[in-house]
C-alpha cells in the first residue's frame, strides 16, 4: 500500500 | 529527502512568510487573489487528510500542519482583518473551470479508487492550476508590488526545485516515478515561465513589475 505514489512528498 | 526537495520545501515556507509579511506590513491584501488562496486551503486539506492515518516523519507532519494552518490564517486575514483592502471585482477568474476538470481528472487518474486516494490526486491536479486566478489578476492589473512578486517567485522556485528532486529520486531510488505528481508538477512549473521572465528581467534589475500594455 505504501507504493501509492510519492506520498512522502508535501 | 534530498537537497532539492529540502530547498523546495524551504522555498515554499519562505513564500508563505513573504505573503504574511506583505499583508502585515502594508496592512493590506491588495494584489493578492483570494481565490488562489482559497484553492490552496482546499489543496492542503484534501491532501493532508493522511495526517490522521499515515505517519511519515516529524518533519512531514509539522510541515503539513503549518501549510494548513497558515493558509487558513491567510484566508482569515483577507476575509476579516483586512477585508476592505480585498477587491473581489478584480479577482474574476472562474474557478469552477479549474475545479470541474480537476475532479474529473482525479476520478480517472489515481493510484487507487478510494476516497483518500482520489482526494490526493485531486489536490495534486488542483495545486498545479491554483495559481491561475493570481496570475490572471496580475495580467489584468498589469503591475504588482515588488513584495508580491517575491512571493510568487518563491512559490515558483519551490515548484521548479521539485523537478530535479524527482530526477534525483528516479536515479537513486531504482527508477521509481510518481506519474501523477510529475505530470501535474511540470504543468504547474510551466505556468510560472512568463512570470519568471518578467521577474528576472525587471524586478531583479530593480525595476517595478509592469507588464507591457
Amino acid at each position: 500500500d505504501e507504493q501509492l505514489g510519492r506520498h512522502d512528498e508535501l | 529527502m534530498n537537497l532539492f526537495r529540502l530547498l523546495g520545501d524551504l522555498s515554499h515556507l519562505a513564500s508563505i512568510f513573504i505573503l504574511l509579511h506583505k499583508i502585515q506590513t502594508t496592512r493590506s491584501c491588495r494584489g493578492i487573489s483570494f481565490k488562489t488562496q482559497a484553492l490552496y486551503v482546499t489543496v492542503f486539506v484534501a491532501r493532508y487528510l493522511d495526517l490522521f492515518y499515515r505517519y511519515v516523519s516529524l518533519y512531514n507532519s509539522v510541515m503539513k500542519l503549518f501549510f494548513i494552518a497558515s493558509s487558513v490564517y491567510i484566508l482569515y486575514l483577507m476575509k476579516y482583518k483586512y477585508r476592505p483592502t480585498n477587491d473581489p471585482s478584480i479577482d474574476t477568474f472562474r474557478i469552477e473551470y479549474l475545479l470541474g476538470p480537476c475532479v474529473l481528472l482525479s476520478l480517472i487518474f489515481n493510484y487507487k479508487f478510494s476516497v483518500t486516494e482520489v482526494l490526493w490526486s485531486f489536490s495534486i491536479f488542483l495545486e498545479s492550476v491554483a495559481i491561475l486566478p493570481q496570475l490572471f489578476m496580475l495580467q489584468r492589473t498589469g503591475e504588482a508590488e515588488t513584495i508580491t512578486t517575491h512571493y510568487l517567485a518563491a512559490l515558483g522556485v519551490y515548484r521548479a526545485l521539485y523537478i530535479p528532486n524527482w530526477i534525483y529520486r528516479y536515479i537513486t531510488e531504482d527508477g521509481v516515478v510518481d506519474p501523477i505528481a510529475v505530470t501535474a508538477g511540470l504543468v504547474q512549473t510551466g505556468l510560472y515561465i512568463d512570470f519568471f521572465y518578467v521577474y528576472f528581467t525587471k524586478v531583479l534589475q530593480g525595476q517595478k513589475f509592469e507588464l507591457p500594455a
